[in-house]
């Protein structure tokens, strides 16, 4: 464990906990894409199947992290589609996300470090991982703007996956540690944040709300 | 690549 990994399963942590306070608190998931958080569900479920096979005891953090992570993501999904569906803002959160998951599905099935079915599972949720922000972004760039939680959410949810980039490249130089297809699906999730990243610094940063040109 | 399957990250 690094420094950098350790900051970005916080920071993961703490994007979960802000939409879920934010939804919460609200009691509203206007802004919110179901289909952003659903894909991250299915990202959890796929690449931590490994609990539900041989459940092992909760010896570890990693092991607790895994289940906060897929408890919270499939809460935040019943909290949008269920408790406060009646805010679920449908309308424009309208990018299919079959063009997502086909396309991580079919990848994974092609490029894969083994081909077996609890790799080619990890590999699906690297990929669909690395574009399931996608959804989120959309409906952001078709209602013009994002409420200032939903940002924080946005950069915390951003950073991680950059501060896992710091991780990997601290991980190669010290114990020559390389994951390709973590790498690559990282980089490619981190570049999709950098519109949004430059809004945040240059707006949120400074007290204004993100207003994209509608 | 190392070569290990077990992914030790989350």
């Amino acid at each position: 464990m690094n420094i950098f990994r350790l900051f970005g399963d916080l920071s993961h942590l703490a994007a979960i906990a802000i939409l879920l306070l934010k939804i919460w608190k609200t009691r509203s998931c206007a802004g919110v894409s179901g289909k952003t958080q659903l894909l991250f569900a299915v990202c959890f479920i796929t690449r931590y199947i490994d609990l539900f096979l041989h459940f092992v005891s909760l010896y570890n953090t990693e092991k607790v992290m895994k289940l906060i992570y897929i408890s919270a993501s499939v809460f935040t999904c019943y909290l949008i589609f269920f408790k406060f569906k009646a805010t679920y803002d449908g309308n424009h959160d309208s990018m299919r996300a079959e063009f997502l998951i086909v396309p991580a599905a079919g990848l994974a099935c092609l490029i894969n470090t083994k081909f077996d079915a609890i790799e080619i599972l990890w590999t699906f949720s690297i990929y669909l991982e690395a574009v399931a922000i996608l959804p989120q972004l959309f409906l952001i760039s078709k209602t013009g703007e994002a409420e200032t939680i939903t940002s924080h959410y946005l950069f915390a949810q951003g950073s991680y996956r950059a501060l896992y980039i710091l991780n990997w490249i601290y991980r190669y130089h010290y114990e020559s540690h390389v994951d390709t297809i973590a790498i690559v699906a990282g980089v490619v999730q981190t570049i999709l944040y950098c519109d949004f990243f430059y809004l945040y610094i240059t707006k949120v940063v400074k007290g204004q709300k993100i207003v994209l040109p509608a | 690549d190392n070569g290990q399957l077990y992914h030790d990250e989350l």
